[in-house]
């Protein structure tokens, strides 16, 4: 998980 | 955020906005497919599930509650309030074809087998093809509301300013998502006919025809 990226875009 | 991204969620919102303004002015949702709007609030629904688990900005979240909201009032206008002028003759795509392979594409390709991350993944894929009852619906009819086609304009283009807005996060913050960026490309791909039509006609001040 150390590579999960937050989806911030919509 | 860059400009790219800010015009491309400006397009998506100014398309649900004339959508919705076409609903209502005409008191109709003639031409209007039901099945595409049934995809779209699933496509935000598990999409935008990460509202309740993480927060972003107060723009990002105010944003997602516009697009959430919006998908369930387009659906309770055509499907209740207008339901008299649904033209469900015309809106015949099957969603099966294209929500069940969605959905096992979701589950073999992603970025970590989670169930918010499949989710996510399913809705980008969805939101990539969601749009083909709209295009089928048309071809059917072989006319649009110019109205309509304003409409499907802005949707389109919203995912072409996304691809844009990829390009500068790749090259100015090392971002990439390879699934958000094949989905946009597909997504717009299926846009460049529609895209060819309304420029040569709607801008010339015509009605959207398909050619004989």
């Amino acid at each position: 998980m150390e590579e999960e990226q937050e989806h911030d875009e919509l | 955020m860059n400009v790219f991204r800010l015009t491309g969620d400006i397009a998506h919102l100014l398309a649900i906005i004339l959508l919705l303004m076409k609903i209502w002015k005409t008191r109709s949702c003639a031409g209007v497919s039901g099945k595409s709007q049934m995809m779209f609030a699933l496509v935000f629904t598990t999409r935008y599930l990460d509202l309740i688990t993480n927060f972003i900005s107060l723009y990002n979240t105010t944003m997602k509650m516009i697009f959430i909201a919006s998908s369930y009032g387009t659906l309770y206008l055509m499907f209740l309030k207008f339901r008299a002028t649904y033209d469900s003759n015309h809106d015949t795509f099957r969603m099966e074809f294209l929500v069940v392979p969605v959905a096992g594409l979701s589950f073999l390709v992603n970025h970590d087998f989670s169930p918010l991350e499949i989710l996510w993944t399913f809705s980008i894929y969805l939101e990539s093809v969601a749009i083909l009852p709209q295009l089928f619906m048309i071809s059917k009819t072989g006319e649009a509301e110019t109205i309509t086609s304003h409409y499907l304009f802005a949707l389109g283009s919203y995912r072409a300013l996304y691809i844009l807005n990829w390009v500068y996060r790749f090259y100015f913050e090392g971002f990439f998502d390879l699934i958000a960026v094949v989905a946009g490309c597909v997504q717009t791909v299926l846009y460049c006919d529609f895209f060819y039509l309304y420029i040569t006609k709607v801008w010339k001040g015509k009605k959207l025809t398909l050619p004989a």
